[in-house]
């Protein structure tokens, strides 16, 4: 039975280019997938972007010092695929009756394809969005469970004009995106615009009920002596019968170490 | 006295929005910007169980009690900020994000917020050209005190300012920048020391997003009503 709560997934991820992949994601998640950091893959950096996987194993200079930005290649010359990229890796997962489990990516930059044991998922354009997948169906529950994840940049990268500029030449506010990658008058310009899981990767498991985005919201009274404390939840029954819930809340204040005062 | 259990049936497949009566505390230990008092944090831990299951889900975060107020002022024009009816000169700098390939980490973001702390600032602004900052951001920010204004992702140059004018209608879709600001908002509210969302950075979003986010994050009507006796 798999422990309620959230497991990061954010070791032993690899990485390749796609135009150096011939697989499909099914067959990478089925059939065929990586032995291991042999060429074309790579050992990736999640979360993080392409560049920054490209760095960890010396494939670009480190943009950081003297000029070695100028001989990484733009996307804006080596097109957009050139910095598409697949990012793969496995998890263990095993459920026992009536448990469920998404498969989170808190931010992705700019749209991808989710490809899980042979099944494919979209995730949506945009950099600040997270993305939750329901994937308890299609987890196999007795061997490690084969993830890959095509990342392409954001639609509009831009071109970066001789003469820079604030925010190069601007394409990149059609997306909604970081738009700082362009460069400004105080960078220079991010060579793959940021395109990568950029944010945490995690699956969480729950019962057949799951706690989603709470708000908390406090209003205050008698020059702050009285105070409340409102509290919004959203509720996902997942299970296919009426679900009878006991909601607790609450309130400690964590002292040092984990001494709780209730 | 700060436990509360409710019940409800929650039908099948279907996701249902609820609200716990509110909990009542006396004089409670507040949350104060870096210089003003403490950073006091409660855990606010919830829990669901299924009858027939047991535990099915649960959440916690650090929560402070703060009211945080701002408003333009006539005689200068600037922007005030009162926190818990105090008012704070805002000593604040401006912020990009930790690193330009994106290697965020809980230490980067320990130091580099504990560093303004220590150069006495009480406030942090997320530029609008930058990131939408993630939730290990606020919480060292909830730590050390650090107020953040953060910015939506419009800047003059990309929307409608720059040299030349570029897209004055802002991003190619509206909807999809609605949703990323929804989505973001729902990350990050519940962090004390986000205090204020701004438009963006020296201009404004085009009309429909402007007025969406204004109507978005206004305070909910049942808060400006709620005055229980």
């Amino acid at each position: 039975m798999a422990e309620i709560g959230k497991t990061k997934l954010d070791s032993g991820w690899l990485a390749a280019r796609s135009t150096e992949i011939d697989l499909t994601g099914i067959q990478l998640t089925t059939t065929h997938p990586p032995a291991g950091p042999s060429s074309p893959w790579m050992e990736a950096v999640v979360p993080g972007t392409v560049l920054g996987t490209l760095l960890k194993n010396n494939h670009v200079p480190d943009p950081f010092y003297g000029l070695e930005n100028e001989a990484i290649i733009d996307i804006a010359d080596s097109g957009r695929e050139y910095y598409t990229f697949w990012f793969f890796t496995t998890f263990p997962c095993k459920l026992s009756g009536n448990q469920h489990v998404d498969l989170n990516f808190r931010a992705i930059n700019y749209s991808a394809e989710v490809y899980l044991n042979g099944h494919k998922k979209l995730l949506p354009k945009g950099m600040f969005r997270r993305h939750s997948l329901d994937v308890t169906d299609i987890l196999h529950p007795d061997s490690q469970n084969l993830l890959a994840v095509l990342v392409y940049p954001p639609d509009n990268p831009g071109t970066i004009p001789p003469e820079g500029g604030q925010g190069g030449d601007h394409e990149i506010g059609k997306d909604v995106a970081a738009q700082y990658v362009e460069g400004w008058d105080w960078m220079t310009p991010i060579r793959d615009r940021n395109t990568g899981i950029w944010d945490e990767v995690s699956i969480s498991v729950t019962g057949p009920v799951k706690i989603t985005d709470p708000h908390l919201v406090s209003s205050f009274f008698d020059d702050y002596k009285r105070v409340y404390l409102h509290t919004t939840t959203e509720l996902e029954n997942k299970s296919a019968w009426v679900a009878e819930c006991s909601l607790s809340i609450q309130v400690t204040t964590e002292l040092e170490g984990n001494i709780c005062l209730v | 006295e700060h436990l509360q259990t409710q019940h409800l049936s929650v039908p099948p497949s279907t996701q249902v929005q609820f609200t716990f009566p509110e909990l009542f505390f006396y004089k409670p230990n507040l949350w104060w910007p870096n210089g003003m008092g403490k950073q006091s944090l409660y855990k606010v831990g919830i829990t669901v169980e299924v009858k027939g299951y047991g535990e099915s889900d649960s959440w916690s975060h650090p929560f402070g009690f703060r009211k945080i107020e701002s408003y333009i002022d006539d005689g200068t024009g600037g922007r005030l900020f009162k926190v818990n009816g105090q008012p704070i000169f805002i000593r604040g700098g401006n912020w990009i994000l930790s690193d330009g390939l994106l290697r965020l980490s809980k230490k980067r973001y320990k130091t580099d917020i504990k560093f303004h702390a220590d150069m006495n600032f009480n406030m942090i602004r997320c530029w609008g050209g930058g990131l939408a900052e993630r939730p290990e951001f606020y919480h060292y920010c909830d730590i050390y005190g650090l107020l953040v204004w953060q910015e939506f992702w419009i800047t003059g140059d990309c929307d409608g300012r720059g040299i030349p004018v570029s897209n004055p209608n802002g991003p190619l879709d509206h909807d999809l920048f609605m949703l990323c600001a929804r989505d973001t908002v729902k990350l990050l509210r519940n962090h004390p020391s986000l205090a204020l969302w701004v438009g963006g950075n020296e201009q404004t979003p085009p009309e429909d997003i402007n007025t969406s986010l204004k109507n978005d994050l206004k305070l909910h009507p049942y808060f400006r009503s709620f005055n229980k006796i």
